[in-house]
């Protein structure tokens, strides 16, 4: 799950991705 | 008073605070979930952390000028004050009993977290000191857009750009509270005063978590 990620790779993926649920 | 370009970026930011909330769905399952052990709170909390950052930058690609800003300083912002942003995004929720009901629930289960109590008496401490603000939605938006655009975060190449675009903010925010505490001519300086309280929580963050993983 994103909470086993580092802090660096959840900002990356939320950058480049789109979490607007 | 705002001029009409100060007014337009508030009302943006205030849009984007607003819809960037944390999902009622995670609130509500705070509840319904029955007693966690300190275990599932942990993947709870860890959970809700991480939804915090990628709610806080849905927020921060908003924020007009960011988009514009080197890839890698937008790393360097982001990372800086992901910390600092959650924690007074926290202090917002608690303030402002967003999680209706559920906050004393809330403070509950981080009290059971088993994150040491010498990290948790300062967080509440902290939220307290905000709340004693009486602050408002437009001065938690701007302040956190102020905690993000920081020019002297770690790695950050081009400080001047961050500057400008924070100097922004920071205008607004001052007319924001000259407005909304006519009575308080200092009201801006403490606003500002409890982002140096903010700091000491990034500092300490990384031990906290250490501890925690310990225990």
């Amino acid at each position: 799950p994103a909470s086993n990620l580092g802090l660096e790779d959840i900002i990356r993926k939320a950058l480049m991705g789109n979490f607007d649920d | 008073e705002l001029t009409q370009e100060q007014m337009n970026l508030l009302q943006y930011v205030m849009d984007s605070h607003v819809k960037n909330r944390l999902p009622q769905s995670l609130a509500t399952r705070l509840i319904l979930q029955e007693d966690m052990g300190s275990d599932d709170n942990f993947v709870f909390l860890t959970e809700m952390a991480t939804r915090h950052v990628q709610i806080l930058v849905e927020f921060t690609k908003k924020l007009p000028g960011f988009q514009t800003l080197d890839h890698e300083d937008q790393i360097a912002l982001l990372k800086g004050s992901a910390v600092e942003a959650m924690f007074l995004r926290s202090a917002e929720l608690f303030n402002r009993k967003l999680l209706e009901r559920h906050t004393d629930v809330l403070e509950e289960r981080i009290r059971k977290s088993g994150i040491s109590h010498d990290y948790i008496n300062p967080m509440f401490h902290f939220y307290k000191s905000v709340g004693e603000l009486k602050m408002v939605e437009e001065e938690y938006a701007l302040l956190t857009a102020v905690v993000i655009l920081t020019p002297d975060r770690q790695y950050l190449k081009d400080k001047e750009s961050v500057e400008k675009l924070q100097e922004t903010f920071l205008h607004i925010l001052e007319k924001i509270c000259k407005r909304c505490h006519p009575d308080n001519p200092q009201h801006f300086a403490r606003l500002l005063g409890r982002l140096t309280e903010l700091r000491t929580f990034s500092h300490h963050h990384a031990d906290m978590l250490m501890s925690w993983r310990v225990n």
